[in-house]
């Protein structure tokens, strides 16, 4: 699964997912990563793309749940992110990667690690695995 | 109002024995895409614009699952699903079940922009990758050598592969071993507990 989430410089979000699912999967099997809400959600608050155990990812409707505490618990992008990981995914093992509205970038994963990178425009860069 | 920010990711559970030089190929995939995303922040490409581009990017590229490179279905095919989502005013667009559209992402932004719906599978995001003109290849140009590998290893194992934490049974402890006696109901090839909170 590949991922991209931006807020461009107007403070829009968008995010994006695409993947081929995993491997050795039933034919017909549906996962996470088109389901809006579950693997890929944006508002105007975030946008948050994931990648992982589907059927967890699904279950614990990842993406819209960074949004939504970020939206009734007020919690900051990161925040959102670490409580969700922590907190939605049972024994699932998943991680996702987020950006907010006041052009703040964050991740989290609880598996042994995840491809990634982010930028922002003050000049931040990083590109990590583990 | 901040500036700009943009992330990327190839994929959570990394094989933790991964050799450096596939971890080095990684990060130069995954700085060229960034860097793809920040040039084009730069030009002032609304967000919408950038992710879509930027994922384009990575289904081209074999090295993660999607477009070329994608894992394998047990008949050995590929089957692909992707979405996107606007965030000002919530539009998206979804497809799933796709065998010969070469960008997915495309596809899901035609279904948001060009379709009454926000979902559209199998034969029926065929029809409308057609209908739109999209680009179309062989399923064939998805198979990479090495997910024929994978999907070998997969079947004789005979369960899923997307993490490395997938419990061999018999081989560890016995009390893996007896859980999975416990419930030998297997779901997706993996022992049913895996599921339990379902």
């Amino acid at each position: 699964t590949v991922g991209c989430v931006v807020v461009d410089r107007e403070g829009r979000c968008a995010a994006a997912t695409s993947t081929g699912g995993l491997m050795n999967k039933m034919s017909g099997r549906i996962g996470d990563s088109p389901l809006i809400g579950a693997g890929t959600y944006a508002c105007e608050l975030c946008g948050v793309s994931c990648t992982g155990e589907g059927e967890a990812i699904i279950r614990g409707t990842l993406a819209r749940d960074v949004a939504a505490v970020m939206e009734y618990k007020g919690l900051e992008l990161q925040e959102a992110v670490d409580f969700v990981i922590k907190e939605r995914l049972d024994e699932g093992k998943a991680g996702l990667i987020a950006v907010s509205n006041k052009g703040e970038v964050a991740f989290g994963f609880n598996c042994n690690g995840m491809f990634r990178g982010c930028a922002t425009e003050d000049g931040f860069m990083e590109v990590a695995i583990w | 109002m901040g500036g700009w920010a943009i992330a990327v990711h190839g994929g959570a559970g990394v094989d933790p024995n991964l050799p450096p030089e596939r971890q080095e190929q990684a990060k130069q995939l995954l700085n060229r895409c960034l860097n793809l995303g920040i040039s084009a922040l730069r030009s002032n490409f609304s967000a919408i614009d950038v992710v879509e581009l930027v994922v384009r990017e990575l289904e081209t590229d074999p090295l993660f699952n999607s477009g070329r490179g994608s894992a394998l279905t047990t008949k050995g095919t590929v089957e692909m699903e992707a979405s996107i989502m606007d965030g000002p005013k919530r539009r998206c667009g979804a497809v799933s079940g796709l065998t010969t559209v070469k960008n997915p992402i495309s596809l899901a932004r035609l279904v948001m922009e060009k379709s009454p719906h926000s979902y559209i599978a199998f034969s029926g995001a065929e029809e409308f990758a057609k209908e739109q003109g999209v680009e179309l290849v062989e399923n064939e140009y998805f198979v990479t050598e090495e997910n024929l590998g994978m999907l070998k290893l997969a079947k004789e194992a005979n369960t899923i592969l997307f993490d490395y934490r997938i419990p061999t049974v018999g081989l560890e402890s016995c009390s893996v071993g007896a859980a999975a006696m416990d419930n030998p109901l297997l779901m997706n090839g993996l022992p049913i507990r895996v599921y339990a909170p379902e």
